[in-house]
């Protein structure tokens, strides 16, 4: 607009109501969108169960509240947001374990993350939830390998491998958050896991698993700042 | 800050929600319903110029005498938000995977002329 004729942002008359809301529903997509950085709106093609999602949840809180705890600050701190607004975003990602191949003692599973998470994201805390069936009395040793695809073959190479005893049926966690920042460096969006048990021990992992009982990786992540640029 | 209601049209902040049901969204955001944007509309007159968050400042004051006075060097006044606060979502990703994030400046809270 002409200089001394008003600010162009609203200096103009306003459209017609009708094509004002259409115009707003318009840039409201668009916002959220383009802050979520997803070029369009997901298809859901699979929901989670809400069951499936509860627990997940409830799994989630439980372990924040123990962080808390043994860090000795007050168990109504918000530990997992800290501040939005500062330029800087923060996520919370629930991925649901997608079945891969299984033997009678060797299961695969595999997280999948979307791609605009991907290599400008920082891995604040990633923690694998499984549930565990125990077959029976005793200890039952498991094997925990995070597997990544080989640069120079269709294979899968062994990351990093942990041996587990469980003593009794229930959750238990491990932390994957340098596992998955690694893969996220290398551009990678995909976590597998492979899980293994002794010839004789059945598998105690999966069997008869109600959606409740399915094994996720709860992440907290942050947008990274491109490089150079700085937010004031 | 005030909302817009009367017929003054002068700067103020108008009240917009947008239900996720009626666009169609609501497959794949979970919580909330809906998100309440809002924007600034309203006209700027000079001497409002520079008034959020300074309105009581002597330094302010003689601003807005020398804009009324000098309305070349003033320049022009938008009514723009002064104050915004983040829109919190948990939502469903292109994998299925569910997300929370607090967006932040999503909401329009206040308006005022720059």
């Amino acid at each position: 607009a002409p200089r001394g004729l008003g600010c162009p942002g609203c200096g103009l008359a306003a459209p017609v109501p009708s094509t004002q809301r259409d115009i707003l529903i318009a840039l409201a997509k668009q916002s959220i969108l383009s802050k979520l950085r997803l070029p369009d709106r997901p298809n859901i093609t699979q929901h989670t169960s809400r069951g499936t999602l509860l627990t997940a949840l409830r799994r989630m809180r439980a372990q924040h509240r123990d962080v808390a705890l043994s860090l000795a600050v007050p168990r109504d701190s918000n530990i997992r947001h800290q501040h939005p607004g500062m330029g800087v975003q923060e996520y919370e990602i629930l991925s649901f374990a997608e079945s891969g191949s299984s033997t009678s003692r060797n299961v695969r599973l595999r997280f999948h993350f979307t791609q605009e998470l991907g290599g400008s994201t920082e891995i604040l805390q990633a923690t694998l939830y499984l549930f565990w069936e125990a077959p029976g009395p005793g200890i039952h040793p498991v094997t925990v390998r995070l597997l990544q695809p080989d640069p120079t073959g269709p294979n899968m190479t062994v990351a990093s491998e942990m041996q587990l005893v469980i003593h009794r049926a229930g959750w238990a966690t491990l932390d994957v958050g340098p596992a998955l920042q690694s893969l996220f460096d290398q551009g990678r969006q995909s976590l597998t896991v492979e899980l293994e048990v002794p010839e004789d021990s059945g598998s105690p992992l999966l069997a008869g698993h109600s959606d409740s009982h399915w094994p996720f990786v709860a992440a907290q992540a942050r947008a990274r700042m491109p490089h150079g640029v700085q937010r004031r | 800050s005030t909302d817009c209601g009367g017929d003054s049209g002068m700067c103020c902040r108008q009240e917009f929600f947008v239900d996720f049901k009626e666009i169609g969204w609501e497959d794949w955001i979970i919580q909330p319903e809906g998100y309440h944007m809002n924007y600034c509309s309203g006209i700027c007159p000079l001497h409002m110029a520079g008034i959020p968050g300074l309105a009581a400042s002597f330094h302010t004051a003689v601003l807005s005498l020398i804009k009324a006075n000098n309305a070349d060097a003033a320049g022009d006044s938008c009514c723009v938000p002064t104050q915004r606060r983040p829109l919190s979502l948990l939502y469903y990703d292109r994998d299925s995977n569910i997300v929370k994030t607090d967006i932040p400046d999503m909401i329009v809270d206040a308006c005022g002329c720059t």
